[in-house]
This record gives structure tokens, sequence and C-alpha cells, in this order.
């Protein structure tokens, strides 16, 4: 099982769309994926159709020392299932700050349960900040994939979270832990904005951002208010069909472990 | 002076969009404002043209007991100035986690400031999160001002910021804190969804919700990257008139004290 934390500081540049879209297609194509929601917002877990607060989060885990198998839902998709996630977890930020071992705990926990996984993959959605959640689902993971939406702020803080991945490895928590690749969202082909920026990173990162360019679609702002995904929301929109391509490129790149 | 927040733990809703331009159009009015940038993305920082980590921010008064009023900076702008922040300021939650006083320490400072203050208001931009930096700013201010995007995340997110306002106010660390307002921002008029979280919100919260509503506009998006307010990049866009109207509103609203 590789572990892929989905994470951006940058608030609402489509982390969460990115966790459970791709998730949803990956499975569809038959890949068994777990998609942990990692942010107390838990919009991953609303997305797909959960009640915060109902099932418990990975803070079980994280605080009481619960089985991480326990913690894993089945969704109404095949081959997807889910760590769901509530409020609650906010509060382990400050509990986790005067641990000693802050940053590797869920690293730990995450690694010790993928003896056992039967999935091929897990996608963390991370929240957006540069706390210890989002360097905690750094030190975990094998990967990082970047969402970055197409506007400016996006660009500046594309460099924050290439340091704070390269503090996790040179800590010694997670040395071998790269960058998977950079997808650009919300890219609204009406601005000259959305162009530039994407040029800028294109030119700077070059293979390791994604061929697919995910388009500022309405459908995709409004599935999650019907608690689906989009290829099952409205598989016919534009949102769907780039998830859908960004999945496959994802295949491409990886051969399940 | 009156302190106000400009809140919300949802990622990318128009936080740093609203301090900078309702404050561009206040000092424009007339109004003497200081924008605190208190998000370690310091997006308003670079947002209002300063670089990242060229002046000192709240950090210094947080952690090294710097004076508030060495902190300001002018910009370019007459009647609005900042405390510029950067990424240090993301080092000091860990660091706040681990004192007693960690949820006032700011509201001290802040309020000894305001004693010798020449301005009517200061506006804190938050980071995305429901962290300690967050907490500290609500336990500091007069009143929350809560941008909400028109979406179905920003409508999930609204009873989470108001818990935790309530948790501050119960707490005695600001008892009479209170929500100043919600203003609805990126309204897209093609879609049903913008109108219907219009709706709930002003069924649930009625008068505290702002009449102006800020719509999906391209040059707010744009403005960011030119270092220049809306006001000032293109003051004849419908961004530029709906902050206008908001700041009018936010007057009508307000006798500064
Ligand atoms: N391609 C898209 N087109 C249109 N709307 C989108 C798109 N992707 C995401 N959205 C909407 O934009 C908002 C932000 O996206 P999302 O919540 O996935 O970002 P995030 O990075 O997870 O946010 P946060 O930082 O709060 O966790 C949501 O309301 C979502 O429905
Ligand atoms: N009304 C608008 N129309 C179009 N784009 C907008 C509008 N308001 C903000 N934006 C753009 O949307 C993005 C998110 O806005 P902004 O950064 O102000 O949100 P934020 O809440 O401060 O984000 P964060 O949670 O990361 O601090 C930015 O790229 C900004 O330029
Ligand atoms: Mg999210
Ligand atoms: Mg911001």
């Amino acid at each position: 099982m590789r572990i892929i934390a989905i994470a951006n500081q940058k608030g609402g540049v489509g982390k969460t769309t990115t966790s459970v879209n791709l998730g949803a297609c990956l499975a569809a194509q038959g890949s068994r994926v777990i998609v942990l929601d990692l942010d107390p917002q838990a919009n991953t877990t609303s997305a797909l159709d959960f009640i915060p607060g109902e099932h418990p989060s990975i803070y079980d885990s994280l605080i009481e020392d619960a089985d991480v198998a326990t913690l894993i839902q089945p969704t109404k998709y095949e081959n997807l299932s889910i760590i769901p996630c509530d409020l609650q977890l906010a509060g382990c930020e400050i509990e986790l700050a005067r641990a000693e071992d802050h940053l590797i705990r869920l690293r730990g926990i995450l690694h010790a349960y993928r003896a056992v996984a039967e999935a091929d993959y897990m996608l963390i959605d991370c929240p957006p900040s540069l706390g210890i959640l989002m360097t905690s689902a750094l030190a975990a993971a094998d990967e990082l994939l970047i969402p970055l939406q197409c506007e400016y702020f996006g660009l500046m803080g594309l460099s924050e979270i290439v340091k704070v991945l390269e503090m996790v490895a040179t800590s010694g928590a997670n040395p071998d832990v790269e960058i998977e690749g950079i997808v650009m969202t919300m890219a609204d082909s009406r601005t000259n904005l959305t162009q530039q920026v994407i040029e800028e990173v294109q030119r700077v990162f070059k293979s390791t951002v994604y061929n697919t360019i995910i388009p500022r679609s309405i459908a995709l702002g409004e599935s999650p208010s019907h608690g689906r995904a989009i290829i099952d929301y409205k598989p016919s929109s534009a949102g769907a069909k780039a998830y859908q391509a960004l999945a496959g490129e994802f295949l491409e790149r990886h051969s399940p472990v």
C-alpha cells in the first residue's frame, strides 16, 4: 500500500476535492483505496456522505491506541473506504505538541497497519496549515501530491510546502519522501492568470506537474452537497472527465505495491 | 480603535482578499486602518506589496516582547498600514502551545497598544485553522467578521467557527466578543448553489449577514499578483464596487471609538 499525502497549506485549493475524486476514480478503475480524512473540518467525510462525529476518527489511534483497521469504513463506492474525521481531531494538535514523538506518531500507526492492509493506496486529505497534523502526514507518507490552484497566492505558497517537506526529510523522520506530483486545479480558461501560473509551475517543476489540468467546473462545487463523487453525480461533466484522466495518469506513474 | 478578526477555518474563502480590500476601501473613505497579518502564509503581506520576512512580524511581540507600535509599516495607501507576516510565525504555535497564557497573550499585547493607537480599526487576517493563532485572534478581537464562500463546504464550516467563538467567550478570555457580520464571497450568479447557500445563511443569521455580496471577479484574483488593492488595480471592476459598498455598510454599522 502506497501512502500519499494530499497537502498544501494554502486554503481552498482543491485538496478535499482531489482526495475524494481521485480516490473515487482510482476505485472505479479497480484500485483499492482508503481515504484518510486528517482535516478536523471533515469535508472529505461529508463529501462521501458520512456525518462527522458518527464514527471514530484517527484521533482514536493517535491518542487512544485504537487499531487503525477498526477505523476503516466502507463507502457507497466499491473499492473505496474512508477513515472519517470530526472536530475532536482539532484538539489533538495541542495534545501532540506536548509529546516528544509528535512528528512520527502517525507514521508509526500507518506503517504498522500497512503490513496487514488490503488496499493499494491510502490518500491523506490534509488540513490547510503548517501545523502538526500536516507535518505528521508528510512524515507518514511515501509521496506528496500537491493540488495547486491556478492563482497568484497558490504559486506563492508552493515554495513553502517544498521547504516543509525538505525539513521533514532532513529531520530523519521520513528521508525518502518525495513530491509525487503537482496537480493544477480550478483552471479558468477565461483568465491570463491561469495560463501564467501553469506555465511558471511547468517551467520550474517540469515533469512533476501532471499533464491533466482540472478545470473550474460548477458540478465539482455542487457534488459534495449531494454526498457524491463527481463521476457518480455528473459523469459527463468536465470535472468528472478531468479526474478520470488524472486517475489514469496517476496509475501510469505508479504500480501498486 | 476597534479590533476585528477576519476569520474562518475553511480555506480559500476570501479572508485575505477581504482584509486587504475592506482595509483599503475604509482607508480611501478616510478611516485609519491597520491590517495585522496573522497568517504565516503572509498573503496579506504580499498583496500589499511587501516581501514576507523583510520586516518583523507580530512574532516579535508574541515571543520577544517587542513593542507593537514598532512593527507597524505604512503601505502605499494613505490611512492604511500593516503589521506584516512571515513563515517564522508558524513556529510560534508550538511555542505558544506550551505556554499557560497562550489564549490571551495576543489580547494583552493588542489591548496595551490600543491605549496609544492612532487608528480607527485593526483588521486581523487569520490563517485557515482551528489552531492557536486563530483562537488568539478571537480572544483579542472586539468582533468577528466571517467571510463565507457561497459553496457547500463553506456552509458546513459556519457552525464550527460559531462554536469556537462561543468557547473563547465562555472561557472568560473574551466574554464580550460577538459576530460583527458575515460577508458572502465569490458569489457566482450562474449556479443555483450560490443562491441556495445565501438564502440558507440569511435565514439563520438574518441581519448579521451583510447586504453587500462579493461576486466572483477575475480582477480580484489578479490584483494580489500586482501588489495592489482592487480599488487601485481595477476601480471600475465588479470586485472594486462590491468592496466599496461593503466598506460603506461596515461604516454604517460602526462609529469609530
Ligand atoms: N475544479 C473545481 N471547480 C469548481 N469548484 C471547485 C473545484 N475544486 C474544488 N471546488 C470547490 O472549491 C472549494 C474549495 O475546494 P476544496 O474544499 O476541495 O479545497 P481544500 O484545499 O480542500 O480546502 P481547505 O483548505 O479548506 O481544506 C469547495 O467548495 C469545492 O467544492
Ligand atoms: N471575489 C473573488 N473573485 C475571484 N477570486 C477571488 C475572490 N476573492 C478571492 N479570490 C481569489 O481566491 C483565492 C482565495 O482567496 P483568499 O486567499 O483571499 O482566501 P483566504 O480565505 O484568505 O485563503 P486562506 O484560507 O488560504 O487564508 C485567492 O487566489 C484570491 O485571489
Ligand atoms: Mg479540504
Ligand atoms: Mg488568507
